[in-house]
């Protein structure tokens, strides 16, 4: 998808479900990343 | 519309014959999923091959012709795919050169990066499922394990991916893990087919752990914040990280590209392991020898 | 999206869907007429002219809006009993999703919609990993293992094999976070969460009804966010989709609209500097079209109402009896 409807800014969002994860032990040593979440949800919405 | 000729495979929950679509007369593998071993009703194996192979269309991801019910069986209608990679690796009359090598790995990225890029995890990666083509594609396959990207507050089950290939978050029971495990079964393989042995083979659980810190070095916060905060890290014996020096020991063949791709596919910190696409953008695809034509590979 | 089994599969036009149903009925019209013909041909001899009387006015079968008033009253049953069971927002949606896909291909002359209820549950539990053992979902379910399996097969095919669905949920996530960036320092975060909150209950009650076949789910969630704040969407898709340029804006607001100045700056003969399109946005949607097609859907959604339980009692008997005769 050469042109997607969106750009992912973490700096505009106030996601306090998503944000309060990133600090968590278990799921910084698991990988998780919030850009990963806020990708799936914005291309969902883009499709 | 089609023929089952012969048993080629059995599996836990499946059986798969060689048959042909009388249509086109070409060559299909019928996946005839039992039903009556599993006491749940439909196998989840099943439901999970049924489900993304729907929504899967990708030149390197196998192709899903038809499903239908027979006999009370699921039959899933595949197309024919003779050999894998396994086989391939494992034969020593098989020479394969670095060209070849990277013709795979393209096409294994290729594969799973629209696996990824439709939000599915595969999470059973191994050279064996990596099937080979009439005309040489790769085409990924065997989506009995995967299932849909979580949402933030989902749980995962760590006992997923085929132990050699498995990725060490999911060794230390990671459950919020992401796409970073696919990238790493690929690198374990893109290893393999350059030693042509198995790169990481443990004989269970805890050796696999053992055999992946002793080759790669044991994580430490430094680079994997929060790894010490998984269950049974302080039991880990700690070996230092290979130097460069010692992969091009380990790796003669490898181009320093190469290494250099495998390095970050095989990064330990899962957050900073490339994902696919910054495998296949990277220069090791760039430079020569360029991937040999998929026909052309004997 | 329009590679997902759900549009190739399940996506129609309304002419399409009111096909489709028409088609189910008149089959199971034709069924039951034969065995209604049947029934009387074989007890001639003993039916008085009241019982036949009595047949021929309470045996007859289900109209197709019948069946969809029985069919709209189970499917609130599935979305009652799935959260009754604490089951996650997404199969609780899948669940209902697989119940009314069922019942486009099959009539509920031929299925009880009763019997498919928990069936429909259990499966959506599987297909969404939420995996629960046939013995403890009957035991919480108050069913038994054969009636929950005894369909499973039927529906699986019913469904054509496509059990992965896109519900409106991820898009309203999506929506919320890319909202907050076009309309930056704009809006109450606070009251985009209860706005938030508030959406995430209407997308389940929308999918009981035939949004889901005629709209994609970005679409509805738009919908569902208009109907609570009409004015914040229109500000937003204005923003974001809008392609006349009001100068009065600042940067910030107007960063869309600043790259598509520089743009028409070259049109217009101006320099033609190189506007690196992997940044210029592809605005590729019409912003009336999409409006239109956003207040299509409110009204649908404003136009449907729930089926009383007396209406679906009624049905049922008649349901019942169109199928029983030799019992009416």
């Amino acid at each position: 998808d050469l042109h997607q409807r969106f750009e992912v800014d973490e700096t505009k969002y106030n996601d306090p479900l998503v944000q309060e994860l990133e600090k968590r032990k278990d799921y910084i040593a698991s990988g998780f990343r919030t850009d990963f979440i806020y990708e799936r949800v914005l291309t969902e919405a883009f499709m | 519309n089609y023929t089952k000729e012969k048993k080629v495979g059995e599996g836990t929950y499946a059986v798969v014959y060689l048959g042909k679509q009388l249509s086109s007369g070409d060559s299909i593998a019928v996946k005839e999923i039992k039903t009556s071993e599993f006491k749940d009703g439909l196998d989840m194996s099943a439901i999970r091959e049924v489900k993304y192979l729907q929504e899967l269309n990708h030149p390197n991801v196998i192709n899903l012709i038809d499903i239908f019910m027979a006999y009370d069986n699921l039959n899933l209608v595949l197309e024919f795919l003779p050999t894998d990679l396994e086989v391939v690796i494992k034969d020593k009359n098989i020479l394969f050169t670095p060209a070849d090598i990277k013709s795979w790995m393209l096409m294994t990225l290729r594969g799973v990066y629209h696996v990824h890029r439709n939000f599915i995890l595969h999470r059973d990666l191994k050279p064996n499922n990596l099937l080979i083509s009439p005309d040489g594609l790769i085409k990924v396959a065997d989506f009995g394990l995967a299932r849909a990207v979580p949402g933030p507050r989902e749980m995962l089950t760590s006992n997923v991916v085929t132990r050699w290939y498995r990725a060490p978050e999911l060794l230390f029971g990671a459950k919020h893990y992401t796409y970073a495990v696919d990238v790493w079964s690929i690198g374990v393989i893109f290893a393999e087919l350059m030693l042509r042995i198995p790169y990481l083979p443990g004989q269970d659980d805890m050796n696999q752990m053992e055999v992946t810190f002793r080759a790669l070095g044991t994580p430490t916060d430094k680079q994997w914040p929060e790894v010490s905060s998984f269950p049974g890290y302080n039991k880990l014996q700690i070996y230092p990280s290979p130097s460069r020096d010692e992969l091009r020991k380990r790796f003669i063949a490898a181009t320093e590209s190469a290494l250099t791709l495998m390095e970050n596919m095989l990064m330990m910190n899962p957050q900073t392991r490339w994902n696919t696409i910054q495998c296949l953008e990277s220069e090791y695809f760039k430079e020569l020898p360029a991937p040999s034509d998929p026909a052309d590979i004997n | 999206y329009r590679h997902s089994s759900q549009f190739r599969m399940w996506s129609f036009t309304e002419k399409n869907l009111r096909e489709k149903r028409k088609k189910t009925n008149e089959r199971a019209i034709g069924t039951i007429n034969e065995k209604l013909r049947k029934f009387i041909e074989d007890n001639k001899s003993s039916l008085t002219e009241e019982e036949l009387q009595t047949l021929r006015v309470k045996a007859s079968p289900l109209s197709m809006e019948e069946e969809l008033q029985l069919i709209n009253f189970y499917s609130k049953k599935v979305q009652v009993i799935a959260q009754h069971l604490n089951l996650p927002t997404e199969v609780i949606a899948t669940s209902i999703t697989f119940f009314r896909r069922f019942f486009l291909d099959n009539s509920v002359m031929e299925f009880d919609p009763k019997n498919l209820v928990h069936t429909t549950i259990f499966l959506a539990c599987k297909s969404e990993n939420y995996f629960i053992s046939v013995d403890s979902f009957a035991k919480k379910a108050k069913s038994n293992r054969e009636a929950i399996l005894k369909y499973e097969f039927k529906l699986v095919e019913s469904l054509k094999f496509s059990l992965l669905n896109h519900h409106p949920y991820k898009p309203l996530h999506g929506f919320f976070l890319d909202i907050q960036t076009i309309l930056y320092g704009k809006v109450d975060l606070k009251y985009m969460g209860q706005i938030y909150d508030r959406c995430k209950k209407k997308i389940t009650d929308a999918l009981l009804t035939d949004i889901v076949y005629l709209f994609t789910p970005p679409q509805i969630t738009l919908a569902i966010i208009s109907m609570e704040d009409e004015q914040l969407i229109s500000r937003y898709l204005e923003l974001k989709f809008g392609k006349d340029i009001s100068n009065n804006t600042d940067d910030q607001e107007n960063g869309v609209n600043k790259e598509v100045k520089e743009v028409n700056k070259e049109e217009e003969g101006g320099v033609p500097e190189k506007v690196d399109d992997k940044h210029e946005p592809q605005n590729d949607i019409e912003l009336n079209k999409l409006l239109t097609i956003i207040s299509q859907c409110v009204d649908l959604l404003e136009k449907s109402e729930s089926v009383t339980t007396d209406d679906a009692k009624r049905v049922a008997a008649k349901n019942y009896y169109c199928q029983n005769p030799s019992i009416l």
